[in-house]
Order: structure tokens, then sequence, then C-alpha cells
């Protein structure tokens, strides 16, 4: 198939942090944050 | 994060792991940068320390929260991460900070809609009590870099978090940079008063002018007014919203004669990095002969006599309108920055004006793109609007193209264009990282909070026809003409088709006066394709260590005037020995301990049941031999 004229980084979506992470089917603590074993809050 | 063992120290030792991407290299060093300019602060590449951050490409965008102390403490920016924002977010949770929705006050400023959240998901919305966070005595923040956006862990289209005061759904979950009250979190946290790279900002709106002074040694002085007949109207800080404020500098040339000088000097100013950024705003209202030029006055013991050293000349037509400029200086004494109004030929009445000054230790933009009249673009036929044609440091020609037509959002592009340089250039174009800013004008540099992204241009990328990517534009691209005529050829342009919402442009400064400015920096960064792993050996050290190598990724270091080893550890493991050779752990010593317990306990019971063997044994013979000469008698007495 023929490049378009322009390439998204993106692919048209403007992804948040926890979209990116959910996708990759990451289940981090607030979406985001890596929890140790010390610092476990109550979740 | 309540606790003080969770602070990092205000110089962060950090790594860039190889597994990251050239681009996300770049970007997180530009990060650092917007760390250096608003806080206390500084990162510097790992060198022995105990603790330090290592950043590598892992799945995903995430971090801990705070300083754990476990040697080398993980930070992943993974794909689709390498977005400045995201890395000051997942640093800010390495710093200490939750999300900010999670506070204990915050069912007092935005509902959560439980039953649009992902089943499962619950748990992420749940907020904690002041044993295990501190706000910092800072007023609940729709607009900080670590809050939810509205539609974080939603199920459906319907918004999970809704704000109690609706202007702020849209300001949730912005990833442009820091709120002031990040800032002002960060800065308490870490008891800090000053940055690294921040020198000065002025707005002109107090009457001691920010301590800037008017030389004796000049025919005419700068006016602090807030108009002028012949333009401005108004100030560039407020642009005529608040009125009888919002004022500025102004040079009146119908004063004076052609020729006369007026010189305005900043205070003094004290040096850290060695090089500066000017940036502010300049009016011409007089005539195209005026002249601004900028001058540096430097204090140093081998200058006595203030050494004033011409950096830079400014000659602009008139135009009606406010017009960004910036000015790179090197300076490394304590020094003034100096701003000269020449008036030149010419019997045109206004002047020059000067307002919303910002200086910097940081590295100016590479280019400025100027978008007069930007409503009128909005909705425009063709959709896109080209800049106009730029060169890189490197000499690559270049255009950005803006797409104003697929609302609701602004899409961005960089494309290569064909150029006077391309026979002694590198193709494909290797490493160059692109920078692309639509600048917050808040007159305050701490308090912009501009749209920055970046890409890289990836010598190795193809296009679904096999062609290089980045190869060379009379080769790869399309034929376009400028407006003048001349033709050139256009390559495939790469960049974000959401760099932002319309909605969010409109917001804070980012169009002022109906202007908007792009920033734009292309910098080679093939230097980042190193290996930064090993640590910075000290001066001396090297020699010495050249031939006594740790192991397990100890430290060499010099003691005594002898070369040793400094092991890593972490909460529970060590190595140790002469060369970090020998492994130990918590686990180690239990297993040790209850093994020696056990051997312990064996032994003993082998001996004891030797003993009652023996024992039994000798008891048994002597039985024996007392019986066999035995009369026995009276047996059945």
């Amino acid at each position: 198939l023929p490049t378009p004229e322009i390439f998204d980084v993106d692919g048209g979506i403007d992804q948040d942090i926890f979209d990116i992470n959910e996708d990759l089917g990451l289940d981090l603590f607030e979406g985001d944050i890596r929890l140790d074993g010390v610092q476990e809050r109550n979740s | 994060i309540v606790g003080e063992s969770y602070r990092w120290p205000h110089t962060i030792p950090y790594v860039l792991d190889d597994s990251l991407e050239m681009n996300a290299r770049g970007v997180i060093l530009n990060a650092f940068e917007r760390y250096r300019l608003k806080t206390c602060i500084d990162f510097k590449p790992w060198s022995g320390e105990p603790n330090y951050i290592s950043v590598f490409k892992g799945s995903g965008c995430w971090s801990s929260v705070g300083n754990r102390r476990v040697g080398k403490q993980e930070l992943s920016i993974g794909k689709g991460c390498d977005r400045i924002a995201t890395v000051q977010h997942e640093f800010l949770h390495a710093l200490g900070f939750w999300h900010e929705q999670s506070r204990s006050d915050r069912d007092d400023y935005v509902s959560i809609i439980w039953d649009r959240i992902i089943s499962g998901k619950k748990n992420n919305f749940e907020s904690y009590d002041d044993r295990q966070t501190d706000s910092l005595n800072v007023p609940y923040d729709y607009s900080s870099v670590m809050h939810y956006s509205k539609t974080a862990f939603q199920n459906g289209s319907e918004p999970t978090i809704v704000t109690r005061i609706p202007d702020f759904m849209d300001v949730i979950g912005q990833r442009m940079d820091f709120s002031d009250s990040d800032i002002l979190k960060l800065n308490q946290l870490y008891n800090c008063s000053s940055s690294l790279s921040f020198m000065e900002s002025c707005d002109f709106e107090l009457e001691n002018v920010c301590g800037m002074i008017q030389s004796s040694e000049d025919s005419a002085d700068w006016q602090r007014v807030s108009q002028v007949p012949e333009g401005p109207e108004s100030d560039h800080s407020n642009m005529g919203r608040c009125k009888g404020s919002g004022f500025f500098m102004h040079f009146n040339r119908s004063s004076v004669n052609e020729g006369a000088t007026a010189m305005l000097g900043s205070r003094i100013l004290y040096p850290k990095r060695g090089f500066q950024c000017l940036q502010f705003f300049l009016y011409n209202s007089g005539s195209e002969y005026d002249q601004l030029n900028i001058y540096v006055r430097e204090y140093s013991a081998a200058s006595v006599n203030r050494t004033l050293t011409l950096v830079e000349e400014i000659k602009d037509v008139p135009i009606g309108s406010w017009q960004l400029y910036h000015v790179t200086l090197k300076v490394t004494n304590k020094f003034r920055v100096v701003f000269g109004g020449v008036r030149g030929a010419g019997a045109s009445r206004g002047g020059l004006s000067i307002d919303d000054i910002n200086l910097s230790e940081t590295q100016c933009p590479h280019h400025v793109w100027h978008i007069r009249n930007f409503t009128q673009l909005i909705g425009s036929p063709s959709g896109s609007v080209y800049s106009p044609s730029f060169y890189s440091s490197k000499g690559y020609a270049f255009q950005i193209r803006l797409n104003l037509s697929s609302l609701p959002n602004v899409g961005m592009y960089f494309h290569l264009i064909s150029g006077a340089n391309d026979d002694q250039l590198e193709w494909p174009c290797p490493w160059q990282q692109v920078t692309m800013t639509i600048l917050d004008q808040n007159p305050d540099i701490r308090q912009r909070m501009s749209n920055k992204r970046s890409i890289t241009t990836d010598p190795f990328m193809t296009t679904g026809n096999g062609d290089y990517f980045w190869d060379r534009p009379s080769k790869v691209g399309v034929q376009d003409f400028f407006p003048n005529g001349t033709q050139f050829q256009r390559g495939r342009g790469y960049g974000y088709s959401v760099f932002m919402t319309h909605e969010r442009l409109k917001s804070r400064d980012f169009m002022k006066g109906d202007d908007v400015y792009i920033l734009l920096t292309v910098e080679d960064i093939s230097h980042l394709n190193t290996t930064q792993n090993e640590p910075t050996p000290t001066l001396g050290v090297n020699d010495l260590c050249t031939n006594f190598k740790c192991e397990n990724d100890g430290i060499c270091i010099l003691h005594n005037g002898k070369a040793e080893c400094r092991c890593p550890s972490g909460e529970d493991w060590w190595y140790m020995g002469e060369r970090c050779e020998k492994r130990g752990s918590t686990r180690d010593t239990i297993v040790i301990a209850v093994s020696s317990t056990v051997a312990v306990f064996a032994v003993m019971l082998v001996i004891t049941l030797v003993s009652v063997y023996c024992t039994r044994k000798k008891y048994h013979q002597e039985t024996s031999s007392k019986t066999a000469n035995m009369t026995l008698e009276n047996q059945h007495a």
C-alpha cells in the first residue's frame, strides 16, 4: 500500500498514560504506579 | 507521600538504559530541563551513588512513588510514553507524588461516577487520608499534571470524573507541563527557594521595573508607560484585559535626534551554567531605521571597566504588533543585560517598546514561526498551513505543517524539504530530533504551560513502498511551490494529528492578540546513541581503578590510596568480597541459621543415641556376667 503523505505517530488517538497501560494489559496501581510489598496500600 | 525516607537528594542520579528509543532519550533530557527551570530538582548521570533512577523502555509508562532506597529504582518510558509531560508525570511520582484526585478532600471538588468505571478498576479511584498523603496546604489542583483525565478507566464514552466547577472539565488531565500548584508543592516538599536555570522575569507591572537601571552615559531614557498614541495601545502582558494596569518600557524617538540612544540595564545577574536565553517582546511603532541593540555588561576581576559587549542588533519593520525575539548569550561572569534603543533616520513618531522579558540559562529555540490573525485560519478551506522554510543547524531544510481543519484537534507535522545543502548532507537524515512547541505566552516563563512534542528522524525507517522515510526530498518528495513561485520538493510529514485540541488552544495564553507562536528546535541527538550504564569515575580514581575491576556493577573508589570496591546492595540483598564477587541476602542468612540449627540438632541427636546405645550395651553385659556366676536359691520360696 502506498504510504500516506503524512504519518501520525499516535495513530490519530491522543492516548493518556492510563490508556496506554490499559491497552498493554498492565494492572498497575492507579494505572501507572508500581507498588512494592512495603508500601502496599489497601486497594 | 508522607515520610522523609522517601525523599531524593536535590540532584537525582539517573541512568538512561540502552533499551530506550532515541526520541525518548531526547524527551527525557528536555523534561529534566523543565525541572531545572521551574523547581530546585536537578539531575546528573549516575556515578556510583547508592540510589538512582534507571529509566528504561519497559511495557507502558510507570514509576514507583518516592525514593524506595533500593539502589537501582526503575522508571519505565515505554512505547507511546515519549512525551515531555508524561516523563514529568512519572518523575513526579518518583519524587513522591500520588495522583491529585486521590487526595483526602477530592470529593469536595470532583464526583466519581462509579458505574462508568471499567469493572474491576474501581480501586483506582480510592482516596487516602493524611496519614498517607499530605497536600502541603496547597488547594485542590484541577490543572495538575498529576490529575487523571475525565475519561480515565471509563467503560463507555461518558466521563468517569465530573468536576464540581464545570469549567474545569476539560482542564483535568492536562499533559502539557507542571501547573503552578505542582511547582509550589514540589518546592515545599524539597524545601527549595531557587532553581538552577531561571534568572529573571519582568513584565514591568511594578514601578521598580524589576531593578532595571537607566544609563547616565546616553542621550535619552526609556519610559514606563501603559500605552503610546502611535502604538502599542496596550502592553503585551495583559493585552488590554485590565484597564488601569499593563505597563511596558518605551523609547520615544520623537523626543530625540537621529543617532540618539537610550540604554536600559537589567539588575545584576549571576550565571551558573554559562549559557543563557534572553526572550522578550518588541513593538516598533517608529521607523524601520530604528534599532534595538542587545548588550551584555560583564563584571569580572579582569574587566575593571565593566566591559560592554554588543550581542545582537535588531532592526524591525513597523508592523503594528508585538513580536517575540530570542537572543542567545554566553556569559560566565556576573552581568547585566542592556537594551539599547537607537533612533534612526525618518520623521515618524512612535518608537520602540519592550515587554515580558525572560532570562533563563536554557537553550533558545532555533526558529520561531509567528502566525498572525490565527482565528481566520481556523476552518480555512485548505485546512493546512505550512510554515516558511527553515534550516536546521546541520543544514537540513524543513517545513512545519499545521492542520486546523480536523476539529476538534490541531495537528502538527514535520516535513523535510529540498534545500541548498542537500548534496553535502547525510541521507537518509539520521537522528535529528525535532521539538515543536506551541508557546503559552504567559509573561512569566515559570508559569507557562507550553505544549511541546518531539519526533526523531530514524534513518532506518522505511515506507510502505520500500523507500527510506527520511531520504532526500528530491528523491522521495513531491513537488510544490513557494509563494514566490520557486519550485521545491517536500518529503512526507511525520507528527501528531492530535497535537492539542482547539479548545485547549483557546485556553491560557496560547493565543494572544490573535497571534500564535510555534517554537522549533532541530538538533542532532546522535550522541545519545551510546551506553550510559557505567558510573563516571571521579578524577584520579581512573588510573588506579583501571586494572581493578569490580564485578556485579560494583564501583571502584580510592580509599587510603588503594583501589577498593563499593558493592551494590538493596533492602534484602548485597554483594561482598574484595571485588563484589559474592552475593548475600537476608534469605541466605535465614537459610544458614536454620541449616545450622538443624545440623546441631542432628549431631546432638546422634551423640545422644550413641550414648544411650553404649550405656545400655554396657549395662546389659554387666548384668549377663553377674547372672552367669550366681547360684539361684529359694526359687520357690
